[in-house]
């Protein structure tokens, strides 16, 4: 499903160059399930974004389902992002003047569900969150846990096979943030995948798989021990 | 030093109305420290938000200094959010289009600083978060953390007196976090008031006062113990 070969990620800023990725090399099979975690500033959300088809490496190969994806071009990506992958972003980047409601609808309409459908997904997926009694409220009349929430219910809509989550519990209390992995772990026993970003090591531990950055560089503790 | 009776914050989103803070009471003197806790959506940016000048109560009293806030215009609430609060917000609030560092000299500029102790201050304020090696980063340029980091460097800058952080170790690892802990508690060793929300339990419970929010309501868990 996902192949990085020798994947490099470089920003200059003046005469700096930071390697936020350095020569990354990682395979991930169908209905796995990886943790990824590491300091502030080592990589995870450039490695997520790219695994994300958001980004794209400047150096080495990402084959997605074994194509190539240098040699697709933007639209293309977009496709495939729809159809096969659901986010879950740091920082949530909801619509601001959609309601929770409106944001956890979006993925349907634009994948032409019709209206009772997706209505009726919506509210389970608001349920399955907490947030039903919240449905009609936009971004900025939403606490900060709870419009995460609304990220990882957008990112659930359309079922996909592959989600991504960077620090989806970050704004929430242990309480709400077990729960909530509790849901995102349900998509790994529908033989979904999931790469979770988290910096909660309790968190991190749940994942058969536990992968660690450290400026730019991958690398992976031994399976499923301690 | 800050005083709220009977105070409550109440929001209408069609017709439903939201209780944010529900009867608040609360005394905070010169030098204490406070953290906050409570489950998400419980109220705590809110109280937050009130405590720092930026919103005002639907009902009750807030005196600040032993004056009544709610005598006071918008422009005099800012002159004195200006010389005496620092905030952390939940999602930091930086300005895009300026570096990390220009986004914690702002404060100094505003405040009327010469350009050679202002830059001094800012060199030395990013090396306590650890970016000195990002000063020139604007924070689309920056992790999560990064951005988080320069956010509570900022809110330091003009060494305030009272201190409202709102989850300021939200995107940050463990080690991270507790650096940033020790750097804000430092200013409760200069004398100064710090309050701060958390989701962490081992974070909330360094603090010798510990609030708890719930459904708007504040209750106060017996000092020190456990
Ligand atoms: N502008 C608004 N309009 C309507 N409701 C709002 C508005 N802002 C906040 N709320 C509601 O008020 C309640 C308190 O929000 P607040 O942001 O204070 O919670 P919080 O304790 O900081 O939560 P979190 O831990 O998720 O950040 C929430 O239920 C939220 O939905
Ligand atoms: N657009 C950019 N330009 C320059 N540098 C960048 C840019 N985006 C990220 N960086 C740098 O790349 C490195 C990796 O950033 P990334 O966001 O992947 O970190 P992270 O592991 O997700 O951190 P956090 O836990 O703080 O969210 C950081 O050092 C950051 O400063
Ligand atoms: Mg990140
Ligand atoms: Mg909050």
């Amino acid at each position: 499903m996902i192949r990085l070969e020798h994947v490099s990620r470089l920003y200059a800023v003046g005469d700096q160059v930071v390697h936020a990725l350095d020569d990354v090399n990682l395979v991930i099979e169908p209905g796995e399930y990886l943790s990824v975690m590491g300091p502030s500033g080592s990589g995870k959300s450039t490695l997520l974004h790219l695994l994300g088809l958001l980004d794209r490496p400047d150096r080495g190969r990402y084959l997605f389902h074994g194509e190539d994806t240098a040699r697709l071009d933007d639209r293309h990506l977009a496709r495939l992002r729809r159809r096969h992958i659901g986010f879950v972003f740091q920082f949530f980047h909801l619509v601001p003047r959609l309601s929770a409601a409106g944001n956890v609808e979006l993925p349907m309409m634009l994948d032409g569900w019709p209206l009772p459908r997706r209505r009726a997904r919506v509210r389970r997926l608001l349920e399955a969150v907490g947030l039903a009694d919240r449905a009609r409220h936009r971004p900025d009349q939403l606490s900060g846990g709870q419009r995460q929430r609304v990220a990882i219910a957008r990112a659930l809509a359309l079922d996909p096979e592959l989600v991504l989550a960077d620090e989806p519990t970050g704004n929430l209390d242990q309480a709400a943030g077990h729960e909530i992995l509790d849901l995102l772990e349900a998509v790994v026993a529908q033989g979904r995948t999931l790469v979770l970003v988290t910096h909660d090591p309790e968190l991190g531990h749940r994942a058969p798989r536990r992968l660690q950055m450290r400026d730019g560089r991958l690398f992976e503790s031994p399976g499923g021990v301690g």
